[in-house]
């Protein structure tokens, strides 16, 4: 089963913007 | 076929050819008669008579001038031309002969032939660096101790190889006209007969420049009497060929010399040699230490092993000796993401694609690990399994293993399934 890729989306950067990727 | 290869390609010794350096060079002497006119007298001998042929040596009269070219040019015995110095240039004047040999050479012997009578005292030198520093090379001396400092004939032992001696050998005044001169650089050195592994006699035989000095005339004694100006007017020095042979110096890995663009006189160098005496190892050729061609060993330099990802290289000589002498060459700057010594692994953050052979451009694949799920950046170099958080699984750690679902933190970007 292959499972999903993760979603950035879906991650609350509220409390970690400093890793939050350019892309998220 | 190339002298340094053998019938299959493999490197072998070569050397250039045996020349006499000497010849058509410019010799810079320090006294030259005919500037001004002025007659010079030929001494002869029958039984117990002694005569005495005068001429004008003229420096503005083809037919009358002994210039220094002719000590080099074309030694013909029917049509003898003397280079002759001024009239009684004697002790403690010198006359002083010089020829740049325009590279490194290693010399076998340094002959004069002369039109005068040989000269009482004189010496040889060589230069190793152009004429900034001279080294003797032989002594010739009715009186060694008194004009050289030196003992007659020394013995030469291993001990002493490099050093200069004195002889009273063919200083004789006679002949008149036509006696020889003649210093063999090996003559007498015991290690001579091994010289591919004399070091210092390989640097005993190297010379860039030659140097006569001649410091005393042979005379019959007759200069202060009264007919002194006639006598004196016999005693000078005139020589009609001064012969340097030898070899083109370039340590076995060249077999000839030939002229660089700026016209100066280099090997042309094989076995992945460089320099002007083929003296060095070309660039990225340092994985083994630069060393002569001998006889049984060419010895030639080996490029490093980069596998195509660095242009340069160094040499290491503990790496070299750890590996039993065979390879001490260090990559610098491996390119396409590659590192270590012979650029043969992937570079952190980067992991090999097995697909490709390491020489490949494209043989190191970045890592690219998940910004969220991956623990980390470097992945296992072999197999490009990056480190994944708790839950998370792929070898980018890009998804959530099985009965893990994605969270919305991304500490934990996946939280198992309850």
């Amino acid at each position: 089963e292959v499972m999903p890729t993760l979603d950035m989306a879906l991650f609350d950067w509220t409390d970690y913007e400093d890793m939050k990727p350019a892309d998220a | 076929p190339d002298p340094c290869y053998d019938e299959n390609g493999n490197p072998r010794r070569c050397i250039p050819d045996f020349v006499n350096s000497a010849f058509g060079k410019d010799v810079r002497v320090s006294s030259t008669c005919g500037s001004p006119a002025a007659r010079y007298c030929v001494v002869s001998e029958k039984g117990d008579d002694r005569s005495r042929d005068c001429h004008t040596c003229d420096a503005g009269d083809p037919k009358k001038y002994h210039p220094s070219a002719y000590l080099t040019d074309l030694n013909n015995p029917h049509n003898l031309t003397c280079w002759q110095s001024e009239n009684y240039a004697q002790y403690p004047q010198n006359v002083t002969l010089t020829l740049s040999l325009g590279k490194k050479f290693e010399v076998t012997y340094v002959s004069l032939q002369f039109c005068s009578p040989r000269p009482e005292s004189m010496a040889i030198y060589k230069s190793m660096d152009y004429g900034k520093s001279w080294v003797p090379f032989q002594y010739y001396s009715t009186q060694c101790k008194k004009m050289y400092n030196r003992q007659n004939k020394a013995v030469i032992t291993k001990q002493n190889e490099q050093e200069a001696i004195c002889t009273d050998s063919h200083t004789d005044m006679h002949p008149l006209t036509g006696g020889l001169i003649a210093f063999s650089t090996l003559d007498g050195r015991p290690s001579a007969h091994d010289f591919d592994n004399s070091p210092v006699l390989q640097d005993w035989v190297t010379a860039t420049d030659i140097k006569v000095i001649f410091s005393r005339l042979h005379t019959f004694g007759d200069e202060n009497e009264d007919d002194s100006e006639l006598a004196r007017d016999s005693y000078y020095y005139a020589v009609s060929d001064l012969q340097v042979g030898g070899r083109c110096k370039c340590n076995g890995h060249a077999s000839k010399c030939v002229k660089d663009r700026e016209g100066q006189l280099v090997c042309e160098c094989k076995h992945n040699t460089a320099g002007p005496e083929c003296d060095r190892c070309k660039p990225f050729h340092y994985d083994r230490p630069w060393q002569r061609a001998t006889a049984r060993e060419a010895n030639e330099c080996v490029a490093c092993h980069c596998n195509l990802h660095a242009r340069r290289c160094r040499f290491n000589m503990e790496l070299y000796k750890l590996s039993g002498r065979r390879s001490g060459g260090v990559c610098l700057n491996c390119r396409h993401n590659t590192a270590g010594r012979h650029c043969h692994y992937c570079k952190e953050g980067f992991y090999r694609d097995m697909s490709k052979s390491i020489s490949h451009r494209r043989a190191c694949k970045a890592c690219d690990c998940h910004p969220v799920g991956a623990a980390g950046k470097t992945c296992n170099q072999t197999t490009g399994q990056c480190p994944c958080k708790d839950g998370v699984a792929g070898i980018t750690c890009n998804r959530c293993a099985k009965g893990y679902q994605q969270s919305r933190s991304p500490i934990a970007p996946c939280i198992k399934i309850p």
